[in-house]
């Protein structure tokens, strides 16, 4: 095969033109576009699909403005819980977490629950156990802690409602 | 919620995705995110998808896996496939949200039927693309 694609999504929802203002714009199109282009140097680089995916899904996680990872929501009780999934298509291996607090980097324990567990599916206090085993480091709250997220949640506990990360409908 | 779908230079293909889920979540509830067939499917003999919405209509859709049957047992395209499910199927449950995907020789598609989705995609040779809105 001599070519290569890669296509990455930052969420969706009701993105109202009018909530983002032209420097906010911007700044989300500038984290899109640097991890576009980790994913595609590690593919032009010969590397795998599953490394090119993971690499441009870690420099999403590691950004503030889009919900994984640091960017995180809070659950009601204001804690970031976060899940993610990998697959790869070569050899139907798949790797999932659900439910982890503190970990940088989701996207990666789930990589490591595909390659380094006979599972596919780890959660909550299980999956924290198994971060701790495999000396993933665990970090503080304040790395996930934002106040546009915090606003997110006060808003929504106040509505008694939860909702997308970044929209106004509500469940 | 973040994801990424690839194929490389030997054409395997790879599906990931990442969230924080929904603000003011309880009870534990977990979205379509980290469920493999649901928010991540890849496959390649048809596809790579990763979605993004609410999750609850991806979960009962088991979407990134329909994408994938639809071109493997009914021999749609992938952008039929996504189309149909995302367009159609979902939209008429009121699931609303998107979804990118990556086929086996190479073609994107990255419908979504809400107002807005991050975006982007690049293939070899081609100037990456970065889009918000329609």
């Amino acid at each position: 095969m001599s070519t290569y694609s890669l296509a990455i999504h930052g969420g969706a929802g009701t993105i109202l033109r009018s909530e983002m203002t032209e420097e906010q714009e911007a700044s989300h199109r500038r984290a899109l576009q640097q991890a576009l282009a980790a994913g595609e140097q590690a593919l032009a680089a010969g590397g795998s699909a599953l490394t090119a995916v993971e690499t441009a899904v870690k420099s999403l996680e590691d950004c503030e403005y889009f919900n994984a990872g640091r960017g995180s929501v809070f659950t009601h009780d204001g804690r970031n819980e976060m899940d993610a999934s990998i697959m790869c298509g070569a050899t139907l291996n798949a790797g999932a977490v659900a439910m982890v607090e503190g970990v940088k980097n989701p996207i990666s324990l789930s990589r490591m629950v595909m390659e380094r567990s006979d599972h596919v599916f780890l959660c909550g206090p299980g999956a924290q156990e198994f971060a701790r085993d495999l000396e993933v480091p665990i970090l503080e709250p304040d790395y996930f802690f934002s106040d546009f997220r915090y606003q997110q949640l006060e808003e929504a506990r106040a509505k008694n409602r939860v909702q997308l990360d970044h929209s106004d409908k509500f469940g | 919620t973040v994801g990424a779908v690839a194929l490389d230079l030997r054409g395997n293909l790879a599906a990931a995705t990442s969230t924080g889920g929904l603000t003011n979540k309880r009870y534990g509830r977990v979205g379509d995110s980290s469920v493999i067939g649901a928010g991540t499917y890849a496959n390649n003999a048809t596809c790579a998808v990763s979605c993004t919405g609410y999750g609850e209509y991806f979960l009962r859709g088991v979407v990134a896996y329909d994408v994938s049957c639809l071109m493997e047992y009914q021999g749609l395209s992938l952008a039929e496939a996504a189309d149909r499910v995302i367009n159609h199927k979902q939209a008429a449950m009121g699931g609303d949200g998107g979804l990118i995907a990556v086929g086996h020789k190479g073609e994107i598609a990255l419908p979504f039927n809400s107002e807005g989705m991050y975006r982007g995609w690049v293939r070899k040779g081609e100037k990456a693309v970065v889009a918000i809105y329609r």
